[in-house]
């Protein structure tokens, strides 16, 4: 199974609409795909129909069996979407405490990544889709996956963020001996403006390397999607925004070793 | 001095564009403004030109001192902006520890309302940016302020993400024994969207009380103000985005006493 973490320390970005969307374009390609929503605030959780706040099924389970030292059982707490051959791992709003009650706890940022193990022969890709703050859950995004993509808005500030996105990176892969590839997706990309212009060519100046050669355009029909909770690469295969994605799922699978 | 803060649990909503933006519009009017960024990602603080990471001045100071059993001395970490009359208490990267470190420590979410009383004389309002998680920052924020904004992009998910930021604002209510008034402002609004306008009657239809009745239109211009690192309302005050945000202040002073 190969796992993808999508993730970016700013909020609104697009991180969502990225888990979403990718998760979309391989479900049609009858790719067996796991979606894992570690944001408390449950964005993806909510998006196909799931409350954060009362689904007993939820991650935070997870959390809670490895403190207690018990077996994961993680195949219990797996819901299927309204689309074939997409699944999904809730958040629970709940999650928000777990900086407080276990951020000290042995082993506690290696929950995901033996969740992940567990379900190994069940699925061909994961998703995870992260917080927009670094925590136990981004610790556990990051340790868990293989590969991370990380949405940046086409607009000055977030030039600040990704800057500090990639030294939190950089910080975690020193502690836990691992390295991680990543690649840079301009998002919220709108033509019109010169701020999104002139942040697109710092950052191919800045980062030729891990920057994909395309962006995401804004384009409204992704509320709409949400508003029917499908991704839009399912409800609108043809749509701008989704054939954006479908781009960046074809640059994606050619950098990446076959699952 | 009045106190206000800009919460939501959503990422990406406005937030920190509702709190420059409204500082600039009360900074023009000769008010003293201390703008107050609880984000360790530090949007505030990084949109006028302070490093989260590398400023030895910041709020992150204040929480340390006070588990230290230390004075405060908040007038110390007080930083004065490129803009006259509006100054501010930067983010420290550092604070996205505090739930792990002090998160169960005796009185940890007065820090702020403490920090404020001392500078009680210097400003007219204080306006706090908070981070897109519920934790021991947003807390702070909850207990300091006298008036909680809202902002609620105009897309379905939204309104989920709304009424389970409610339910945390009671519960934080309930468990600290204080009543806080709210007002419900929608952003990002996009009239040629289906999404916007029936969200909008939706959250009109379920918010009578709370929803200021104006709506924040998308308007590129914000981020231009964000590469210039000044607030709309004093870089173009008659632009669209900016000139919404001085009704919703109209709206905000006549329904509060004097500072
Ligand atoms: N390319 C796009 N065009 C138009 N709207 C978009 C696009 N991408 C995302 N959006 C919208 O922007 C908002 C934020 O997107 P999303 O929730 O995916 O960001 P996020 O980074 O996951 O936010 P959070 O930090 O809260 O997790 C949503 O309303 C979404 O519908
Ligand atoms: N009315 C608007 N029209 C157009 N762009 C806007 C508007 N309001 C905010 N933005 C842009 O949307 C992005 C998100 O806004 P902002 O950073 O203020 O949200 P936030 O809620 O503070 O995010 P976070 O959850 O990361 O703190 C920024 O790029 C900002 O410039
Ligand atoms: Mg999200
Ligand atoms: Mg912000």
């Amino acid at each position: 199974m190969r796992v993808w973490a999508v993730a970016n320390q700013k909020g609104g970005v697009g991180k969502t609409t990225t888990a979403v969307t990718l998760g979309g374009w391989l479900a049609r390609r009858r790719q067996r795909v796991l979606l894992v929503d570690l944001d408390p605030h449950g964005s993806l959780t909510s998006y196909f129909g799931f409350d954060p706040e009362s689904n007993p099924k939820s991650g935070y389970v997870l959390f809670k069996r490895a403190a207690e030292r018990k077996p994961l059982n993680a195949h219990d707490q797996i819901e299927h979407t309204r689309v074939e051959g997409l699944d999904l791992l809730c958040a629970s709003t709940a999650m928000a405490t777990l900086d407080r009650q276990l951020g000290t706890t042995e082993g506690m940022g290696l929950v995901i990544a033996r969740t992940l193990r567990e379900l190994d022969g069940d699925y061909d890709y994961a998703i995870i889709d992260c917080p927009p703050m670094l925590g136990v859950l981004m610790v556990n995004a990051l340790a868990a996956c293989q590969h991370l993509i990380i949405p940046v808005q086409t607009e000055f500030l977030a030039l600040k963020g990704l800057e500090r996105m990639l030294r939190t990176l950089q910080m975690v892969q020193r502690s836990r001996d691992f390295s991680l590839e990543y690649t840079i997706v301009p998002t919220l990309f709108d033509k019109r403006t010169r701020a999104s212009l002139d942040t697109l060519r710092t950052l191919r100046e800045r980062y030729p390397d891990s920057l994909w050669d395309g962006v995401i355009p804004v384009d409204t029909r992704f509320r709409e999607a949400s508003l029917a909770g499908v991704p839009l690469s399912i409800m609108r295969p043809g749509a701008r925004g989704a054939q954006h994605y479908r781009q960046l799922l074809e640059y994606l699978l050619q950098e990446e070793p076959a699952p």
